[in-house]
């Protein structure tokens, strides 16, 4: 089925939502929870990003979450809870030196389907802004795909540029969420 | 199916045009 887009621009394989998360202590943490827009072409979201706040310019407590349309930001949805993530976590002063950049590049890989076969088991990525250090996460659907998983954490991993004596970690949402004490368990790790 | 597929160079490159 040919994508209708408009003349002269470039259509996505998906439509993707930007979320925006604020934590504001007096509400619920879903009315805290924002959908910005919805974009289906290259285009439109040059045309967001261009439009919005740098995450590095976010306050404290603030989350941006870019998901395929239909899948909601949180381990709930039915596209996540058998699902996890590979975890960037960054140091503080990487807030002003890298984050954007990381960000960007991981808003790349997924409008532009950088995981080949498996571009399919993405859900979308997840940015959060925490005096404590900040964390980048792409999420994927199914955690008990080995292949997918690692192929995709080895892309991501490449594409952000980091080094191989770096490690970084993949979470299965479910062990994310019973975890005891602050250490959840890597179920991969590339 | 087919898939629709942009690599970065092409992406910001169309971030550059008018």
């Amino acid at each position: 089925v040919l994508v209708a887009a408009p003349l002269g621009k470039h259509p996505l394989q998906h439509r993707w939502a930007l979320w925006f998360f604020k934590n504001d202590k007096s509400k619920t943490w879903q009315a805290n929870l924002r959908l910005v827009t919805k974009f289906s072409t290259v285009e439109d979201f040059w045309a967001l990003y261009s439009h919005i706040q740098l995450a590095s310019k976010l306050t404290s407590g603030c989350d941006y979450s870019l998901f395929k349309d239909g899948i909601e930001p949180m381990w709930e949805d039915n596209r996540n809870k058998c699902g996890g993530r590979w975890l960037i976590t960054l140091a503080k002063q990487q807030r002003h030196t890298e984050l954007d950049h990381f960000w960007l590049e991981t808003l790349l890989c997924l409008i532009g389907e950088s995981f080949g076969e498996y571009s399919s088991e993405v859900c979308g990525a997840v940015i959060n802004i925490r005096a404590k250090g900040d964390k980048i996460a792409v999420w994927t659907c199914e955690a008990e795909d080995r292949d997918g998983v690692t192929h995709i954490g080895r892309v991501y991993k490449e594409r952000l540029g980091l080094s191989s004596k770096v490690v970084i970690g993949y979470q299965a949402h479910a062990d994310t969420a019973t975890k005891s004490g602050s250490l959840t368990k890597n179920k991969f790790v590339v | 199916g087919t898939r629709i597929i942009y690599d970065r160079k092409f992406l910001l490159e169309c971030k550059n045009s008018p």
